[in-house]
């Protein structure tokens, strides 16, 4: 049983239902904390308003505690817990999703387990992957964790209204990403708290105005 | 090759080594930049100064940022990048025992990658573990991880001096992890950075200046 093929194998399967019934979608993985569930609640709200159906996968190891958040800012959430695996795979995302009816919703968003280490490997057969990390973890978070910024779309630095109460210098990362990927890609700013730099998110993702 | 057998026979020569050496251990997991390094280096610092000499095998997924910091505070350190692996193992650490001479240090600390799901089944082989996570990560990360606070023997929440920026209460966080563990063990708070709570880490982990 090789477990990669196997995502691999799922992860397909995915796409494919998602593509078929037209919802868009996307991988929320990040350090834990970094505020991924602040940011799946907050963009279901800017997007509902503009009548978008938003659907979610609330990934954790244990316990409610996001998926109640989703469900109170009116996402159809399905809760997912990993138990022992400190990350999501497509097997599981497999599961969740027949508990969602695709036609009743536009956009999905998937909320990984924090760690930015092995959600890199696992793929889960979303349109879109993002990385989320907050100036609050320091400014050495892309030059320790090249591998997921390298396998995936879009790379979101949160909580910059608070860059100067930590004492991190935002430039740093945008520079040290812009370098791993070669001047081709620039990571997102904004402050999902406060909904400064929400709307830059949702264009990255294909979810803009116009999107 | 059962994976957690041969970690736990590892561990156990780890143990043994370090006893037999006199060395006191302590093993720091917790979340991504909650500040483990700055605790590592502070607290290097502290007991550098007390006479005790300090020696670290710095745990990252790749790279030498936290190596370096550590050497630059006067730790005699070694690096030990895992790969692809999200936590240390007691093979890895086995290995890095051997660059340093045990008989020149009094205390080894062993940073491991920020996780915190999976270091709490791989324990290392030192006297103590400590899990360390920072009010900015948010309220909930006692309740969203129970499993490695109870396999491990002290928890530290950093960054205190910021829980006003961040809207968070430190209050929530040390009930929590009373009632985890059945109102037994305390939360120690500190800020590393600015040095407070610092003397509460080292007694808390069997440091102190009676220690
Ligand atoms: N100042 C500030 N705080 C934020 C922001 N976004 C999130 N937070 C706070 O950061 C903490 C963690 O936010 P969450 O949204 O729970 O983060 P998460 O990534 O979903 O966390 P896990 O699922 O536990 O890994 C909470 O206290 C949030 O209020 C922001 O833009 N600015
Ligand atoms: N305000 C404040 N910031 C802190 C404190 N401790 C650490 N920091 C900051 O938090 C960020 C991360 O600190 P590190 O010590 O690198 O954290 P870490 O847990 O070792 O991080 P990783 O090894 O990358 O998981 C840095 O910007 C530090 O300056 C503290 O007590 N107060
Ligand atoms: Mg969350
Ligand atoms: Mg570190
Ligand atoms: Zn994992
Ligand atoms: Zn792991």
């Amino acid at each position: 049983y090789d477990v990669l093929q196997e995502n691999h194998k799922k992860a397909r399967e995915n796409y494919r239902a998602l593509m078929e019934h037209d919802v868009k979608s996307v991988d929320f993985m990040g350090s834990i904390g970094a505020g991924k569930t602040t940011i799946v609640c907050e963009l279901a709200k800017l997007l509902s308003k503009r009548g978008l159906r938003i659907g979610a996968i609330a990934g954790d190891v244990t316990g409610r505690d996001d998926f109640d958040r989703m469900v109170a800012a009116g996402v159809t959430a399905v809760n997912c817990n990993t138990g022992k695996e400190c990350h999501l795979d497509a097997v599981m995302v497999n599961k969740a999703l027949k508990e969602l009816d695709l036609d009743a919703i536009d956009v999905l968003f998937v909320e990984n387990v924090g760690n930015l280490v092995c959600p890199a490997d696992f793929p889960l057969g979303t349109d879109y992957r993002a990385v989320v990390i907050s100036v609050t973890e320091g400014d050495d978070m892309v030059r320790k964790h090249p591998d997921i910024f390298l396998h995936s779309d879009v790379a979101v630095l949160n909580k910059v209204g608070i860059s100067d109460a930590v004492g991190v210098d935002p430039g740093i990362l945008v520079k040290d990403y812009e370098r791993l990927t070669g001047g081709v890609k620039k990571m997102v700013l904004c402050d999902a708290k406060s909904g400064n730099g929400l709307e830059e998110v949702a264009e990255a993702l294909g979810l803009g105005v116009v999107g």
